[in-house]
């Protein structure tokens, strides 16, 4: 999958098998990601499950938990609740039955947005600042914190270069896929994200979930940015161009 | 819903009524004693509210302190004195109450992370 760090740095990732992406004295956010289907080494986003730590004022006195697996993204927490604390402190909140929910943390101020898009899910994640730092152990692995290890990342201008150059191992035109992520008008670390996932499935759902990440992105923060180029376009010209 | 928790709370807070502490207290913010018993018997039930929101008792305790709390002309301040339980001294200002407490009041700059794709 294509990580978006807390600290704005873009990485693709194998990551295959259950990995953190957010583990504080809060809460626990953890996802599991399987080949996916008919791609070889892809992999994707097949189960989430948050956590929310015990906080006998502001939450439960008990941990809360919400799943989701493929084909499955209920609208309460696991236990059939939808809220929990005074005055909604905690809640889910189903947007679009089965497609979409956020969960709102208004103690610690964090909004979690979970989307599934085919078989996928595309996760985003708001959090001030402080409440990121409280980490218990400083040491341990959080992927929105840390990144993902070295030998899980993916060098995908050399992925690029190797289908340009061979046209192995593509489940999909350079050009067309170029054409068809063009048309969904994402941009930037998302543009190159798109074609990736076109290329190395053919699963065009994966043009939605880049721009739905996208969109979340500036859903969740409107005044943000994007300041990088489109990096895909840069050192790649589809050979029908040429 | 643990009224009797609160009920003990102000009994205790009223056999400290007449504590030099409590007098000299009650003078500064300009009302009687009992003010300050009858503020932290409300302090302890507002931070019951979840659980006994649909308590008949609760709700009729909680009425009639306020009513007992205006006849004694006692101030609804925020930051006016009550008994704190755990030290059994009077403390001033309130502690914040389980709503604002629930009220991310931070710094705020915001982080985001995502994944998606494959």
């Amino acid at each position: 999958p294509h990580l978006r760090m807390f600290n704005e740095e873009f990485q693709t990732c194998k990551v295959e098998g259950a990995w953190a992406l957010v583990d504080n004295k809060h809460l626990t956010v953890q996802v599991t990601n399987d080949p996916v289907i008919n791609s070889g080494d892809a992999t994707a986003t097949s189960k989430l499950t948050v956590i929310i730590k015990k906080n006998e004022d502001c939450a439960s006195s008990q941990f809360i938990t919400y799943t989701a697996q493929t084909g499955h993204l209920p609208g309460s927490f696991s236990l059939g609740q939808t809220h929990y604390g005074p005055e909604r402190s905690v809640e889910v909140i189903e947007k679009e039955p089965g497609k979409s929910v956020v969960i709102y943390l208004r103690y610690i101020d964090t909004t979690i947005k979970v989307q599934q898009i085919g078989r996928y899910f595309t996760f985003a994640i708001k959090m001030p600042e402080g409440v990121l730092n409280s980490s218990e152990i400083s040491d341990k692995l959080e992927l929105c914190v840390q990144g993902c290890p070295i030998n899980e990342r993916i060098n995908y201008k050399q992925y690029f270069s190797e289908v340009q150059r061979t046209n192995k191992h593509s489940k999909m035109a350079l050009s067309k896929a170029l054409k068809m992520c063009r048309d969904a008008s994402v941009v930037d670390f998302y543009f190159d994200s798109c074609v990736f996932d076109l290329l190395t499935t053919g699963d065009e759902n994966f043009t939605a979930a880049a721009y739905q990440a996208w969109q979340d992105l500036i859903e969740l923060n409107p005044e943000l940015r994007q300041t990088q180029d489109n990096r895909t376009e840069l050192p790649i010209v589809p050979s029908s161009a040429s | 819903c643990d009224i009797v928790h609160c009920q003990t709370l102000f009994s205790s807070a009223k056999d400290a009524e007449k504590s030099t502490e409590i007098k000299k207290l009650a003078a500064l913010q300009r009302e009687s004693p009992r003010c300050i018993s009858l503020r932290t018997y409300i302090d302890c039930l507002v931070k019951q509210k979840r659980f006994c929101h649909s308590d008949i008792t609760f709700n009729g305790n909680l009425a009639g302190l306020k009513a007992k709390m205006n006849r004694h002309k006692c101030s609804a301040d925020p930051e006016a004195s009550i008994f704190d339980p755990e030290t059994m001294q009077v403390t001033g200002p309130r502690p914040p109450s389980v709503d604002r407490m629930c009220s991310y009041s931070g710094k705020p700059i915001y982080k985001q992370c995502g994944l998606f794709g494959d």
